[in-house]
Parts: C-alpha cells; structure tokens; sequence
C-alpha cells in the first residue's frame, strides 16, 4: 500500500 | 474521485457558505469563535501551496482558491467588518497551545522532510484540532444558535465522510495516507459529542444548549 506522491485531495 | 469524497467536498463547501451567509444576513458575528476562523485560514493556506507547484484538475484547483477566498474573508468579516459584534471575552481559547505542538509534531512525524511536505503535514494536523476554539467557545456559553449548528454539522460530517473516502480508496485503489487517516479519526472523533447533542436536539427543533 504506498502514499501517493502527488495529493488530490482537498 | 468518489461518492464519499464529493459529498464530503460539497458539505465543507456548504459549512464554510452557510457561515459566511449567517454573519453576512445578520451582521454579525456573535457565537462564532474567531480563532477556530483563523486556525482554518492557516490551514487552507499552509495546505494549498500546492496550487502553484501541481495541477490536478480544474475542479481541485477551484476549490482550493474558494476555501482559502471564503475562509479569509470570514476572518475579515469577523475581525475587521463586523468586529464590534465580535464575542471576544468567550474567545479565550490559547491558540497557541495548538499551533505550537503541532508545529511540532509535523517537524517530527511527516512523510518527507521538505518545506512543502512538513506544511502539508502541519496544516493536516491543524485541521483536526482548529474546531476546539469553537467547542469551547460553545462549552462556556452554554448554547450556539440553530443556524452555528448546522455549521457545525456540516463542518464535522465533511470528515467524517472523508473517513469512508478513504476505506473505499484503500480497497479500490491501494490508497493508504497514515498521517490523513489518523488526524482525520482524531477530528471526527472530536465531533460526537456535539454530534450527539445536534442528532437529539436541532434536528427535532431545539436549540442545542448543554446541560447545566
């Protein structure tokens, strides 16, 4: 299970 | 995106309106805690740097821009418009004592040591504790209007509703934020009590006063 690297939420 | 996550956008967009439209209707302030206003506005601002360094997409652009604009411009209406029916003399929670130990925290605990990273985490951490100025605030005077419920509600299920967002991501799409899911369990988690007294009292008609 990773992290994103890019956030797309708000 | 999913349904949880929209409606959860959607009911923190309809927090933020239904606030600013209260103070805006009735010229005043009176039962908002201004500090609680001020803590969002560092949060929006430390959490959407990003609009300058990535794009996601046309609809996470805009709401960014419109929570900092709204919240920035309660902060305005609050501090400099409406001051004079500003309730400061119950405002005195210590800000302090959360901007600091979270300040922290984010230091310590965060995914990457970079500037823009440890402000996200900053601004995370923030969130889930900005709305205590506010409970207690309420704790003292012992009521909140109907209309600062319904904030309130709106504000808390928002949340809430991202907590389900993110099981469903987890499940769906291998998501997993450790740092978003804790703080936003500790934020929720904050909220049932008012929760309990919203469900048993204003949604029936009643003003939500706490018991003496």
């Amino acid at each position: 299970r990773k992290t994103p690297e890019k956030k797309d939420e708000l | 995106m999913n349904i949880f996550r929209l409606v959860g956008d959607l009911s923190h967009l309809l927090a933020i309106f239904v606030l600013l439209l209260k103070i805006w209707k009735s010229r005043s302030c009176a039962g908002v805690s201004g500090k609680s206003q001020i803590l969002f506005a560092l949060v929006f601002i430390t959490r959407y740097l990003d609009l300058f360094t990535n794009f996601i997409s046309v609809y996470n652009s805009l709401m960014k821009v419109i929570f900092i604009a709204s919240t920035v411009a309660t902060v305005y209406l609050m501090y400099i418009k409406f001051k004079a029916t500003y309730d400061s003399n119950h405002d005195t929670f210590r800000i302090e004592f959360l901007v600091v130990p979270v300040g922290g925290l984010a230091f310590l605990v965060n995914h990457d040591f970079t500037p823009l990273e440890i402000l996200w985490t900053f601004s995370i951490y923030l969130e889930s504790v900005a709305i205590l100025p506010q409970l207690f605030m309420i704790s003292k005077t012992g009521e909140a209007e109907t209309i600062t419920s319904h904030y309130l509600f709106a504000l808390g299920s928002y949340r809430a509703l991202y907590l389900l967002n993110w099981i469903y991501r987890y499940y769906f799409e291998g998501y997993f934020d450790l740092i978003a899911v804790v703080a936003g369990c500790v934020q929720t988690i904050l909220y049932c009590d008012f929760f309990y007294l919203y469900i048993t009292k204003v949604m029936w008609g009643k003003k939500l006063s706490l018991p003496a």
